[in-house]
């Protein structure tokens, strides 16, 4: 069963990057066909993976401008079992170079369609924003995780974020649903930290037996603590499983790949 | 001598917030008349001083509608020397609210004349992008400091964040200058953060005796410490001078209010 997941949070500077790169790494690294899709015009996912970009390569833009490109002829195997779809700044003229046309908002899912084959799981890394970058996105994949911190500020952005899955989701994705949160940069030891975790979990129990997009959500375990190996890692172009395989936060999202692949084979 | 500051950065979760309430406090506890202008539609400074969004009172949104709204009008006193312009939800409407307008780049600093007299220091929170309500920012000061953590990911966006500054600098807005850097949530024990440091020390080197918008700019001491209390109060509606005045992050950014106002005494 091909799971295809959004990581996507409109605050800025939350852990999108860095968990999308990680956990396509550490599920490619237990033997599924991971495809990761770079839809930030910033380009930092491909950047931690080493990938250069305006080297006259494809990028998500090729795909976006012409959906019938094929995914092989852009992407590329940067890891065993690990497609990366690399970002780059043109993307950030999206929202013009697409205006009016009808179908601006499911191009992504046109384009990976052709993948279905292919890809175990397929996870984009979204911009820090609600426009068209991440609303192709939204369109194109079954399930939302939701990196965030816990902080207060944090979940201040967590109802518009929420509202706008709904809309896609009665809009033009049925399919559309909040697996849940990830935790990250935790620190899990401050009575703050815990409070947030419980408002949010609290948040997710009432959503039950409901009809929303929340109603299976949760919170993943484990939270992926703070440890500062995850933020040296991309400065090496490297994954954190590559850099400091035994570390906290290789730990931590070692653990989360394994959930999301068991929970994949009970689907 | 009236300093006016942008606090910006396109880049999400650096800081911004948590540095332009507690530096506002800081300054107007040491005596001198702060306007402290939320930029953000989040709110999140406004928030983080007990501020409520929507009953009616006014905000940054009536000021750039009308540049002639007395600031006193809209504007409130929150605290001893500390009077706050408050962000809305509205605000994220004002790039197609005032599309065409010939002066949408100059309203805030039309409406900030009347204030020259009032306040020592104006401080301008701005949303995490480069649109126009942070443009009307950087047309309104003479000075910008960047909050941002010393990451290597942060970093990129660097480069984008001091063109901007640069075309505001070159097209309306001759007096604007980069201030410098304040390193926020910082962690000064790792190597990794302390070759981020020397090389914005090293850009810095480079730019002094030349004529770009970063001559004169510096990387404020002290770092900001992470500390767990900058994330707590905000919950609280507190800053972190009457949460926990003598934690690392009190003691940090009180040290650096003392730098902004002695610079003051010599300018
Ligand atoms: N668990 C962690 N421990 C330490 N640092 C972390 C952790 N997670 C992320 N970081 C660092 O925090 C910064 C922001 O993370 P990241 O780039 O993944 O966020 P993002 O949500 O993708 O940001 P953007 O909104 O700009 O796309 C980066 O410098 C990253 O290296
Ligand atoms: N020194 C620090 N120690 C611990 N937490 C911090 C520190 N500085 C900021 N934070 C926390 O980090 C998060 C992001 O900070 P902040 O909201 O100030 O960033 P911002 O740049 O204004 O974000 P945005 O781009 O959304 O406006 C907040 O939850 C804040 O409480
Ligand atoms: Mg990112
Ligand atoms: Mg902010």
């Amino acid at each position: 069963f091909q799971r295809t997941i959004a990581l996507m949070n409109q605050k800025g500077g939350v852990g999108k990057t860095t968990t999308a790169v990680n956990l396509a790494a550490g599920v490619a690294a237990l033997g599924r066909r991971v495809l990761l899709v770079d839809m930030d015009p910033q380009g930092h996912a491909s950047l931690h993976l080493g990938h250069e970009q305006g080297q006259g390569q494809g990028s998500v833009y090729d795909v976006l401008m012409d959906p019938g490109t094929p995914i092989g002829r852009v992407a590329r195997v940067v890891r065993p079992n690990l497609t990366l779809l690399p970002g780059e700044t043109d993307m950030a003229g999206v929202e013009s170079d697409l205006a009016g046309a009808p179908d601006r908002l499911t191009r992504l899912r046109s384009a990976l369609q052709s993948a279905r084959e292919q890809f175990d799981f397929v996870l984009i890394d979204c911009p820090p924003s609600l426009g068209l970058l991440t609303l192709n996105a939204l369109a194109a994949v079954r399930e939302v995780l939701i990196p965030m911190q816990a902080h207060f500020l944090a979940l201040q952005g967590l109802g518009k974020l929420l509202e706008t899955v709904g809309l896609v989701n009665q809009s033009i994705n049925k399919e559309l649903g909040v697996s849940g949160v990830v935790l990250c940069a935790h620190d899990g030891v401050t009575s703050h930290a815990r409070e947030v975790v419980a408002d949010i979990e609290q948040f997710f129990a009432s959503a039950r037996g409901g009809e929303g997009a929340c109603r299976f959500a949760r919170v993943y375990r484990p939270a992926v603590r703070r440890n500062i190996k995850l933020a040296e890692c991309p400065s090496f172009g490297k994954h954190i499983f590559e850099y400091a395989p035994w570390c906290p936060g290789a730990m931590d999202y070692r653990a989360l790949a394994e959930v999301l692949v068991a929970e994949q084979d009970m689907m």
